[in-house]
């Protein structure tokens, strides 16, 4: 690592920060987030402290740029240059800024917060399905309203979760106007304006007026960018128009042609030919996080490291479980030392700590998780069809839209419930398509569409791609999970099933395998596969099949009536 | 056989141009992070502090250090990264 000359440094823990302006490719939420995990990142290891500030100067001011945003060291458009951030000292020293002209993500694509709808506020998932078509992107098909939106889930016509996705006909943001939304047309300097424009700014923002008359009322907001919305190039913020002609070819995608570096670009209109207006094409997009995370790293004191896997090595790689490297933490602990004393949390009880002499109902779970029914009226036995049903600490969870009941594993066999998922499991989305907890480590492994989550006690891992497993990028989602002895667990999918070595955290060779070859007599497209009391069930809408320890299906009945009781 | 498609490359109205040749490249790159102070040398010593430069880059970036432009250093010049200078100025 490396420190600024004279070792820069602030003279105080409680270093403050003010988040000057936003960049319109995130929700401002998401950005808060991202900035304050950044800092985070440096708290934990540290005794610094960050307090944000919502007016007056604070040590660290943050704010967001093209080009030429104000001081000696210009922007250079789309790539490149990403950020840069001051060494710790008064005025612009400890600031950061960053590139407007990059495309500012999560790392993974296109970070849509919905706003709205009967999500919550929860994130697009891409790709969703509604009325048998696969979209990447917000639509506004089934609107006549033209706002975009998506489905939160992978499946809207089985889930009904959606929200609508960032537009100007819905709100702005900045401005003076408190977010309302841009009246379309509006007058500007005498001129009639049916949509955003970055007329009036040299800072290359779009921004409408939200009255009728600018020159009157003087009320405007800035225009969020659409998911679809082209980066950069002459036409920011503005959709791609496919098909669009360039040297007379038509295009119905994005392309690379014209270019020398290989970037995607399109045009938004019909003809480049004729009205030459073009950008570049949405991508992975920067993590936000990451490179604030390093940013303020400098604005803390650390100059650039040369260790490649260090967050202060100057050149930008996303990486998915981000965690200090030992480098970045010894620079910084050379600075500020380390993080001194407990966190304030109170110790949390663990199982060794009950009294064994108590109820003999089983170990509580060693988090303790306040979990309240959330809506009574929702009856389990009303239910033909789970979204998935597991064993958690040895008793049976049946997962539903955000929802779990639990089966006592006492022989009053008394469900409890419904509970909520987010309340227990916050990180985890409305649909889980499968789960298991691995015996060994008490971990819990959620599965929903491609992507999981590990919960160890309150701290999860995820969401990752089932890619990192091993499993092929085909598959759609993960429908049922059986432990089998130490630190194996089948993964079942269509027709297969898959090994996955747990500790390796790798699929077993020699796998998929069909699943009706190995457990004949059950059906082939359950849609739920799980072990219970030493049975390993297959379920089909309401029924199961039951299969013992020898592969024979000795029962087949009625979830309803035999696992929930009703 | 067809003739492999030759590209037409078009200057995109609003395009921060960023065409330049490897040399020009390095030039800005090494000048801008530090490697190589923006004072005019003369020609014969300006070679070899450039020659140093990149050197010196080859090092921080963890790459072989030959002091060539060869193409994992031009490569690694085209990377996305962090604005602040690498070499403390």
């Amino acid at each position: 690592y490396q420190t600024f000359e004279g070792d820069l440094k602030w003279d105080h823990n409680d270093v403050t920060y003010r988040i000057i302006n936003y960049s319109p490719d995130m929700d401002s939420t998401l950005i808060d987030d991202a900035f304050a995990r950044a800092f985070k990142v440096w708290s934990d290891v540290t005794p610094l402290s960050f307090t944000r500030l919502f007016e007056g100067t604070a040590d660290i001011m943050i704010s967001f740029g093209r080009a030429d945003h104000g001081d000696p060291y210009p922007f250079d458009g789309k790539d490149g240059l990403l950020a840069h951030a001051y060494p710790p000292g008064e005025g612009i020293q400890g600031d950061a800024h960053f590139d407007d002209d990059e495309y500012w993500t999560l790392g993974t694509g296109p970070a849509v917060k919905t706003s709205y709808g009967n999500a919550d506020g929860a994130m697009c998932h891409f790709p969703f399905t509604f009325e048998g078509k696969s979209y990447t992107t917000c639509t506004t098909e089934g609107r006549t309203d033209n706002l975009p939106w998506c489905a939160t889930t992978a499946d809207y016509g089985r889930d009904q979760k959606y929200g609508f996705c960032p537009s100007e006909l819905l709100y702005t943001f900045g401005g003076n106007a408190n977010g309302a939304k841009c009246v379309f047309p509006f007058v500007f300097l005498g001129k009639e304006y049916k949509g955003c424009t970055t007329e009036g700014r040299s800072d290359g923002y779009r921004w409408c007026a939200t009255t009728e008359n600018f020159d009157n009322d003087k009320a405007y907001g800035f225009c969020p960018s659409r998911d679809t919305a082209v980066i950069g190039g002459n036409s920011e913020g503005e959709p791609c128009h496919f098909p669009f002609v360039f040297l007379g070819k038509e295009y119905d995608s994005c392309t690379s042609e014209g270019r020398g570096d290989g970037k995607l670009w399109c045009g938004t209109t019909d003809n480049y030919d004729e009205d030459k207006k073009w950008g570049f094409c949405p991508d992975k997009g920067y993590s936000l996080f990451l490179v604030a995370a390093h940013e303020f790293g400098h604005a803390l004191g650390l100059d650039h490291s040369n260790i490649r896997d260090a967050l202060m090595y100057p050149m930008y790689s996303y990486v998915e479980d981000f965690s200090l490297n030992k480098d970045d933490v010894e620079g910084i602990q050379y600075l500020y030392g380390p993080k001194t004393g407990p966190d304030p949390t109170p110790p949390k009880p663990t199982a060794e700590e009950t009294d064994p002499t108590d109820d003999p109902r089983p170990t509580e779970p060693s988090t303790t998780t306040t979990t309240r029914p959330v809506d009574p009226t929702k009856d389990a036995c009303k239910l033909t069809k789970f979204d998935t049903i597991t064993v958690i600490e040895n008793e049976l969870h049946f997962f539903k839209d955000g929802h779990y009941w639990k089966m006592s594993s006492r022989s009053d066999g008394k469900l409890q419930g419904p509970l909520s998922v987010s309340e227990r499991w916050p990180a985890l989305p409305a649909v889980i398509d499968s789960a298991f907890e691995d015996l060994l480590t008490k971990k819990l492994y959620f599965f929903s569409g491609a992507r999981f989550w590990v919960y160890t006690g309150q701290s999860v891992l995820g969401p990752r791609s089932i890619e990192k497993l091993g499993l092929p990028n085909t598959i759609q989602k993960v429908e049922g999970a059986l432990q089998r002895g130490k630190g194996k667990v089948l993964l079942f999918s269509g027709e297969n099933f898959w090994r996955l070595d747990v500790k390796a955290q790798k699929i077993d060779n020699g796998y998929p395998r069909y699943t009706d070859v190995v457990f004949g007599g059950v059906p082939n497209d359950a849609h739920d596969v799980f072990q219970y009391r030493g049975h390993i069930y297959f379920c089909r809408d309401r029924f199961y099949w039951r299969m013992n320890s020898r592969r024979q299906v000795d029962r087949v009945g009625y979830v309803k009536y035999d696992l929930l009781m009703c | 056989w067809s003739l492999p498609l030759k590209s037409v490359f078009v200057t995109f109205p609003g395009d921060i141009i960023k065409n330049m040749t490897d040399t020009e490249l390095a030039e800005t790159y090494l000048k801008r992070f530090g490697y190589l102070d923006t004072v005019h040398r003369s020609g014969f010593q300006s070679m070899v502090s450039t020659t140093k430069a990149v050197m010196r880059m080859q090092r921080q970036m963890g790459l072989e250090e030959t002091g060539q432009l060869d193409k994992s250093t031009l490569e690694a010049m085209k990377r996305p990264r962090c604005g602040v200078p690498d070499v403390a100025n």
